[in-house]
């Protein structure tokens, strides 16, 4: 990616363990890999690592090389690992593509582009064909990885509909490969704003939400009044600055009904009435119809404009109060309306990071004690590798094809947070999944929280906060956890049977008194779910475990911004006199009640500082 | 018996692999199914084999196959194949 991997903090100059590096293997569950692209050549790379158990089986017209050093395939529809989609390119490059020099989207977001751990090596599992990614297929890639000898997977698939941990196949997956010292990432899902839709729920996976970063792309519509207005869409067309005639869909028909029209839906708009003039559709599809109808451009409306896509002709997208200007210039301006499509360029975004507003947002409806997303990463308008002979627009008359291209998405955020656990593996190659998940998360950056229309939802949207990969891998303290920790807190959710679903051992739960409570579960952020209308009082108990300095101290420091509930740690000094020490506190939250409203929650910060650490853990009470 | 259309993927979880050096996975997958269809039958429903870092198969099974599979004590889930997507 050309800007991302800067704005999180890893730069070209970032300080790095390249041998070890180049002995980390990123396993990327996906839809396959271009293996021709600049991201993927092996240039300056030696022999894979002797750990390296896999094998190149990428089928017809396929070869890996030192970069790209296992492929496999999963479909009996295809006959290959290539990526004929471009997914799989885009992420397996935005985690660990080569640094590749002056790439961009029909010049727009250029830059070096490079993944997260440049000089890691890349095995690519395709698991997706047209139809989709069945979950045979998922479970046999990581079977596969898993036993290939992959350091991190990153799976940027899933499903609108939360699943079961017990038939949830990436849940599955990731639980062997966690009980095998490897960290699974996984996108949460796109189906944001609306609340508890968030797919990745498992605490043993890293769950990515996506955010935007300080570079946004915009394109300008100037009116015939002289108004400018700043739209939301990658236009890449130049219109060399002249001026078109303005029609609204609905005037553009005469055989459909006047929402149809409005909306530009297929087959509504007339030629005769579209060429050679701009079409206002009330909906974002309608820019397949404008575009065969003739017309010279469009403008669209959307339900929300912090992200870009690209758009097959010259058009722009503008959410409800810019577009209903627009709708209002040509109302009172009836036959003489006009528009100026401006392309696409680039701004910085000053309100970075910011969640996107399509990233699925907790809480947590498996597991609501676990605070899911867990953190997020760049996901819109990613520039990275992609399959030149993909489609780079959903519209059948797009016939542009392209090396580098844009995407936003949840799937984009994925391999980011992939990156950035490979890069602290590199500095600590014997960490466990879960400290490496506890360093990223609490050392995440603060992200902009202000509270916008999609905004409100916090901690349930955005988790610990933004990746911030240099200082993960210098955490100060983590919050371990192993295999037996996972199924104790499943332990209290499910009966054994269902445990041993997910465990796929023996695994045995213990009963009585010493089960313990969902609270106590070693994770890195805390929540708790309360009654609403009720005083309560919640207690966590914690372990963390000293990864820095042999002799320090750390003091307890809770950050609220609200009087509603009272927050006291125990102890609230933490002495630490060996590396890998442990120790252990409580702490209690105390609060008059939460309202009924739905989702209602309270949020704090505990952080624990030695003077040169800073451990941060969000703390969510919410009523579920 | 039942014709193609009537049996759909479903994989059928088996958990850890065994520690025992001579098992041989793809033998006990299709001994598992032999159990529910005919034995010549087994090899031409079971679609995959995960036997490197877990143990379980995906096979075409019929309502009442997937439910004499999951009652068996060795197996730990059956569950419908589904499609995921990009996110």
């Amino acid at each position: 990616t050309t800007r991302s991997w800067d704005f999180v903090g890893l730069n070209g100059k970032t300080k790095r363990n390249r041998s070890v590096e180049s002995d980390t293997i990123i396993g990327v569950i996906d839809t396959g890999i271009w293996p021709e692209s600049e991201s993927f050549k092996d240039h300056g790379f030696g022999p894979p690592p002797k750990k390296w158990k896999g094998a190149c089986e990428g089928g017809k017209n396929f070869t890996c090389n030192k970069k790209l050093i296992g492929a496999r395939f999963y479909g009996s529809l295809y006959d290959s690992a290539r990526d004929d989609e471009g997914h799989g390119t885009h992420t397996a490059s935005t985690a660990a593509g080569n640094t590749v020099n002056d790439v961009s989207f029909y010049g727009l977001a250029q830059g070096t582009a490079r993944g997260g751990v440049p000089s890691a090596r890349i095995a690519a599992y395709k698991v997706c064909g047209i139809e989709g990614c069945p979950t045979d297929a998922i479970l046999a890639a990581f079977d596969d990885a898993i036993a290939d000898g992959v350091d991190i997977i990153t799976i940027s698939l899933g499903s609108p509909d939360v699943a079961l941990l017990q038939n949830d196949p990436i849940a599955i997956g990731a639980f062997h490969a966690m009980t095998k010292g490897i960290l699974t990432s996984n996108s949460a899902g796109n189906s944001g704003p609306t609340a508890s839709k968030v797919a990745s729920v498992a605490p043993w996976i890293l769950t990515a939400a996506a955010s935007s970063s300080d570079r946004r792309i915009i394109d300008k519509v100037i009116l015939g009044n002289g108004k400018t207005l700043v739209g939301a869409s990658v236009n890449t067309f130049r219109l060399n600055g002249t001026s078109f005639p303005l029609i609204y869909g609905k005037d553009a028909s005469r055989q459909c009904s006047e929402i149809a029209a409005a909306s530009c839906q297929d087959g509504c708009l007339e030629s005769g009435l579209v060429k050679g003039k701009v079409v206002l559709c009330d909906l974002a599809y309608g820019v397949d119809e404008a575009y065969r109808s003739g017309a010279v451009g469009s403008i669209l409306k959307v339900d929300w404009d912090d992200d870009s896509q690209i758009l097959p002709f010259p058009a722009t997208t503008f959410s409800d109060k810019k577009f209903n200007v627009i709708k209002s210039y040509y109302k009172n301006s009836t036959k003489d309306a006009q528009v100026n499509l401006q392309r696409s360029e680039v701004e910085r975004d000053a309100a970075a990071p910011l969640v996107a507003s399509f990233s699925s947002r907790g809480p947590n409806s498996i597991l609501p004690e676990i605070i899911k997303p867990d953190i997020s990463a760049p996901g819109i308008t990613i520039l990275a590798a992609f399959s030149p002979t993909a489609s780079i627009t959903e519209s059948s008359d797009d016939t542009r094809h392209v090396n580098y291209n844009i995407l936003s998405g949840t799937s984009m955020a994925c391999p980011h947070v992939a990156g950035a656990a490979a890069y602290v593996k590199t500095f600590h190659p014997d960490w466990s999944p879960a400290a490496i998940k506890s360093s990223l998360m609490t050392t995440a950056s603060p992200m902009n929280a202000a509270q916008t229309s999609y905004n409100a939802a916090g901690e349930f949207a955005y988790g610990s906060g933004h990746i911030n990969p240099v200082q993960a891998i210098d955490p100060g303290l983590v919050y371990e956890a192993f295999k037996q920790d996972y199924i104790n807190l499943l332990c209290l959710v499910l009966n054994q049977t269902d445990v041993r679903l997910i465990s796929g051992d023996n695994s045995t739960c213990s009963t009585g008194s010493d089960k313990g409570s969902l609270q106590d579960h070693n994770y890195p952020s805390l929540a708790a779910v309360v009654a609403p209308n009720k005083s309560f009082s919640v207690k966590f108990h914690r372990t963390v475990k000293n990864v820095g300095p042999a002799n320090s101290t750390y003091n307890a420091k809770i950050l609220a911004n609200s009087t509603q509930v009272d927050i006291k740690v125990e102890p609230e000094v933490l002495s630490f006199k060996s590396l890998n020490e442990e120790k252990t506190f409580t702490l209690t939250a105390v609060g008059k009640g939460l309202s009924n409203e739905q989702h209602s929650h309270v949020t704090a910060l505990l952080v624990w500082s030695d003077g040169i650490h800073s451990v941060r853990s969000p703390i969510v009470i919410h009523n579920n | 018996e039942a014709i193609d259309e009537e049996r759909k993927v479903h994989i059928v979880y088996l958990g850890s692999l065994p520690d025992n050096k001579v098992y041989s996975p793809m033998s006990h997958h299709l001994g598992l199914l032999e159990k529910v269809v005919e034995s010549n039958f087994a090899a031409k429903i079971l679609t995959r084999s995960y036997k490197r870092s877990f143990s379980g198969f995906a096979a075409k099974l019929t309502d009442q196959e997937k439910e004499r599979l999951a009652n068996m004590k060795e197996v730990v889930s059956v569950f419908p194949n589904r499609l995921l997507q990009p996110q």
